[in-house]
């Protein structure tokens, strides 16, 4: 079986957005549940 | 192999003492038939097992040098389309809906751990409790074995699995890639009353700032109604999605854990079922079937979170064939077909039309891959 999550995330936009959305994982990786994909931090 | 020469020499010996003193050879040699079967079985097993590992082996080498996997139908794909997979996994589902006595449910069940890579000491309840192989396969964790991130500012994984795409949707028409030189849309994965943020070619100038007016400065109700007042129908070449839109493809092999959790606090708002085929979803599928996780049966929840719009697709296959959801007892999936062909249509529920929908925290228990 197959999951495909699909979302908005901070982008980081010219000038005045603060954040950005980066995957924390590569392809092939192993994940368990409870743990980041991905995270934005303040810039 | 050294095993069965050996009880294959010793029972030949066994005989020709038998046959010098008169003795029932014949007897003994009829024995040997049913444990011989079973080690001939065992090892065709084996085999098959050593020879899928080789193979994942070869491709994830490959995939570490950066070759990709190209599509590359082949007939067993062809014949996979022909075989009625939805009767054949309702069949495999009564199957291990069995009970099983409870002097044989460790045996089983660690058998299974051991060919699938199960760790057993996460299980919820001892294996003696699991009456059939069904409750067994959706059983659910001790508590505390899945912790998740504290960090307020992340998304975690709602399945146990190995991550095979991810990134974010930049060109014209929001495409995933299957496979090398083969993709689907999104909004065929997610169907095309999708609420996905896209905008028109023409306005992506004007538009490209826009999804955190749509989430976050409006309340969780008028998006609600903007979504409802202008029902989209997606022309994938003219229009592409907004900035910021990501997707991440994750694959449970048999024996993960099988739960789906929330990967961020969430309202589902929608849920949508698209009642296909029943295709296998393992690597070779995905090389060799076209189409393959837009055809297949698959259950959508949508809703808004705190950056904008959230989707999850499960997919179903021949042994997972249905999807349980816990915020839906009463939903039921691969149903019996009523008509030859499947309609493209899915049939959609909306789980509040004020705008509030099923509130979720990150990490809360959303649904369940059943076998068969």
């Amino acid at each position: 079986s197959t999951v495909v999550i699909v979302f908005q995330a901070p982008v980081k936009k010219n000038g005045d957005s603060l954040s950005e959305f980066k995957f924390s994982v590569k392809r092939g990786d192993r994940i368990r549940v409870g743990e980041a994909l991905g995270r934005w931090r303040e810039q | 192999t050294s095993f069965i020469i050996k009880k294959l020499q010793s029972q030949a010996a066994t005989q020709a003492r038998a046959s010098l003193n008169g003795g029932s050879g014949s007897s003994q040699g009829d024995s040997f038939l049913v444990p011989g079967a079973t080690v001939a079985t065992l090892l065709m097993l084996g085999v098959l097992h050593a020879r899928r590992m080789y193979d994942e082996k070869k491709v994830k080498e490959a995939q570490g040098k950066g070759i990709e996997c190209e599509f590359q139908p082949d007939l067993k794909a062809t014949f996979l389309r022909l075989l009625p997979l939805r009767s054949i996994s309702r069949c495999w589902g009564y199957l291990t809906s069995v009970e099983i006595p409870v002097w044989l449910r460790p045996h089983i069940y660690r058998a299974w751990a051991r060919a699938f890579h199960s760790n057993l000491e996460e299980a919820a309840l001892p294996l003696e409790e699991y009456a059939s192989f069904r409750e067994f396969f959706v059983r659910s964790l001790k508590e505390g074995r899945r912790p998740v991130d504290p960090d307020p500012q992340c998304l975690v994984s709602p399945v146990d699995g190995t991550i095979l795409r991810f990134g974010e949707f930049k060109g014209p028409g929001a495409m995933i890639e299957q496979v090398k030189g083969f993709s689907y849309s999104v909004s065929s994965l997610l169907g095309a009353s999708s609420f996905l943020p896209m905008v028109a070619e023409g306005h992506m100038g004007e538009d490209v700032d826009e999804p955190k007016n749509i989430s976050t400065n409006k309340s969780k109700k008028s998006w609600w109604r903007i979504s409802m007042a202008s029902p989209k129908v997606w022309d994938p070449v003219s229009s592409r999605p907004m900035r910021g839109l990501f997707y991440c493809v994750i694959y449970l092999k048999p024996g993960d854990y099988h739960r789906i959790h929330s990967p961020v606090d969430w309202n589902i708002l929608v849920r949508r079922h698209f009642s296909g085929n029943l295709f296998p979803v393992n690597e070779r599928a995905t090389r060799t079937i076209g189409n393959l996780y837009v055809e297949n049966e698959r259950v959508v929840l949508e809703g808004p979170w705190q950056e904008g719009f959230m989707a999850i697709a499960a997919i179903g296959a021949t042994n997972i064939g249905s999807i349980e959801l816990f915020i839906e007892p009463e939903f039921r999936t691969n149903q019996p077909s009523r008509r030859l062909l499947h309609s493209k249509t899915p049939e959609e529920r909306v789980y509040d039309p004020e705008g509030v929908g099923m509130t979720l925290k990150k990490g809360d228990e959303v649904a369940a891959f059943n076998m068969g």
